[in-house]
């Protein structure tokens, strides 16, 4: 497959929330995301790692900054319930990705990707991987500088920058 | 958008490899994935959330089980430069996932995912979602269960079942 990375987009409209030290059990994350479904709140990315201390994970996921503060209420009244340790939140995030198809079976153009944002000083607060398209969360004051960068990298002219949604 | 959630796949040819508590600053993603990269090794799935301790995070992905080893002597080389704690690396898992337009408008989908999957009391490792697509990373022992969990739950009746690749 040729690597077409197509495009790079952008979306400042999310925030995250991060549930660390969760305890690595059947039925965890149906408690956490039932009550945000039940409220009718449209998660994106949600990616769930393991905790340093075994039998533990963490989970993080984003929402729309419109349904920041509603989410973190229902969050922190679960808590107890799910067994968390605490909650890390932050709404002056923004996600870039890029995009293309072929992607996957090229894992130089994530090294690539990571790479332009190092060069640029951009730390990388969370990843999310699809077979067409890598996403970074980084701090929102960032956003125009790695949309450059990465435009940059992957040699992409005439910026195809599209603001998600 | 109505939701469609069209089909069950599943993949048994992967192997998850994890990085404990690295430094989280420019630069160390860049560094972990460039040498893995280099080895022209595919990688599915990266995600990275924060680790309980601030100023750390943790990165997992996922790597054809065929290269599982090799990857693993990549990791532990650069283990020291990195700056991470400990690697954690599992071979006998899954990935299974839904697939569907319009997933992401309703976000009931992944808690109904999630639910499924406690029901049987199957444990989810890893969890990594797109616009289309809700993979979870479970023990491999529980992958035809899991696969008929979630067709009961999305009542997908003749079952459209795909393994990966
Ligand atoms: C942490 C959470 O994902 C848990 N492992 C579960 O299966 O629900
Ligand atoms: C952990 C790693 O992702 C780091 N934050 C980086 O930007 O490279």
């Amino acid at each position: 497959e040729r690597v077409v990375v197509s495009g790079v987009t952008y979306n400042k409209n999310e925030a995250k929330i991060e549930i660390m030290h969760v305890p690595d059990v059947p039925g965890i994350a149906a408690k956490l995301f039932k009550p945000i479904a039940d409220a009718n709140i449209v998660v994106d990315m949600i990616i769930q790692t393991s905790s340093t201390e075994k039998g533990f994970a963490d989970v993080a996921f984003t929402v729309p900054k419109s349904d920041f503060s509603k989410t973190l209420q229902i969050v922190k009244s679960s808590l107890k319930e799910i067994g968390g340790k605490e909650i890390n939140a932050d709404e002056n995030i923004a996600k870039v990705s890029i995009v293309g198809v072929g992607m996957r079976s090229h894992s130089s153009v994530a090294a690539q990707m990571f790479s332009a944002l190092a060069k640029e000083g951009i730390n990388i607060h969370m990843i999310s991987t699809s077979e067409i398209k890598i996403s970074c969360i980084i701090d929102a004051k960032y956003t125009e500088l790695a949309v450059r960068a990465l435009h940059d990298a992957f040699g992409l002219d005439k910026p195809e920058v599209t603001e998600e949604r």
